[in-house]
């Protein structure tokens, strides 16, 4: 239950960043201003969409501050050529959402 | 906010 988050503080911050400057609302963005930052990552839309399905934890159609880190997090790893899981592995949920 | 016939909230979908 106490795992340590798969997102290190470091890459917090540069997530984090990249958050503030797309101009959250309410500390919320929605998915029209998150898809182009995801789609910049020229990965295939299907990898996408299960990121985004990964990551959406509360499924509202829209990323809060920990829900973008984790989709962040998923299509830099995927970048690097690692599969996107098919389902959240424990440690990628954030501290906040468990 | 999204196409018709979607209940998705997948923007990707």
């Amino acid at each position: 239950v106490d795992i340590p988050w798969v997102v290190k503080p470091e890459e917090k911050l540069k997530f984090d960043s990249i958050f503030d400057s797309l101009g959250p609302v309410g500390g919320i963005l929605t998915g029209d201003k998150v898809k182009p930052v995801l789609l910049n990552s020229k990965l295939p839309v299907d990898i996408l969409g299960r990121v985004w399905e990964l990551s959406d934890i509360d499924r509202d159609g829209m990323l809060d501050r920990d829900e973008f880190s984790v989709a962040m997090y998923l299509v830099y790893r995927a970048l690097e050529g690692e599969p996107v899981p098919m389902s959240l592995p424990p440690p990628l949920v954030p501290p906040s959402k468990r | 906010q999204y196409p018709a016939g979607g209940s998705s909230t997948n923007p990707f979908l």
